[in-house]
């Protein structure tokens, strides 16, 4: 449905964006190194079924997108661009997000096996794990426009997938309560960051009216 | 209805 492809576009946007910034910039200045590394977590655990499910070639490549492109972020970071930028202001006390993620899926996951488990994690773990990047953007203040859109194209995504679970209930009498509940925390977690984007830019946009 | 979870997501 519209609202899945959607949500994967924006998702698939914000990498290129992120990637893009920072080899344009070649810099990783603004960028919560934090925030990333959770997204290798987030991303490697949510997609073990690689090795044990087909859905599939579109599902398969964007896994395989999704871990290969954060594994690279991750990398540029700590190897290619660090010696130009140090970031001091990326302290976001992340264990209490891993903490906090592995007890929600101890206490909710559909069967208690490592994989279910685990899925239940990356989906409670992806639900916060902005947070490091949206501390570090309050902390420096003034962020690149660059980063603001990256980060709005991120939690548009999560934002978009909520209609498309309303539509597969309706459509397909499927109901994730899981993944609805993360997926809920998640957008609320974004919802102040997009309050405050709307508001720059509509007032932008006014400013540039003839 | 089938299974519960939307594991052919994202």
């Amino acid at each position: 449905n519209l609202f899945r492809i959607a949500g994967d576009i924006s998702h698939l946007v914000s990498i290129l964006i992120l990637l893009q910034t920072i080899e344009k910039g070649k810099t990783t200045s603004g960028i919560s190194l934090k925030t990333q590394i959770l997204y290798v977590v987030v991303f490697v655990t949510r997609y073990l079924d690689l090795l044990t499910t087909y859905v599939s070639l579109y599902n398969s490549l964007m896994k395989i997108f999704f871990i290969a492109s954060s594994v690279y972020v991750v990398w540029l970071m700590t190897s290619k661009y660090n010696k130009k930028f140090k970031e001091d202001q990326d302290v976001f006390p992340v264990k209490y997000l891993v903490g906090g993620s592995f007890v929600m899926s101890l206490l909710f996951h559909y069967k208690f096996t490592f994989s279910e488990i685990l899925w239940s994690f990356s989906l409670w773990l992806e639900a916060v794990c902005i947070l490091p990047q949206l501390f570090l953007l309050q902390k420096t203040g003034e962020a690149k426009a660059i980063t603001t859109h990256y980060i709005f194209a991120l939690g548009l995504y999560r934002a978009l997938y909520i209609p498309n679970w309303f539509y597969r209930y309706y459509s397909e009498n499927r109901l994730d309560l899981l993944s609805v509940s993360a997926g809920l925390l998640q957008t609320t977690i974004y919802s102040d960051f997009f309050y405050v984007y709307y508001q720059k830019v509509l007032k932008n946009w006014g400013f540039n009216l003839p | 209805g089938g299974g519960k979870t939307v594991k052919d997501e994202l």
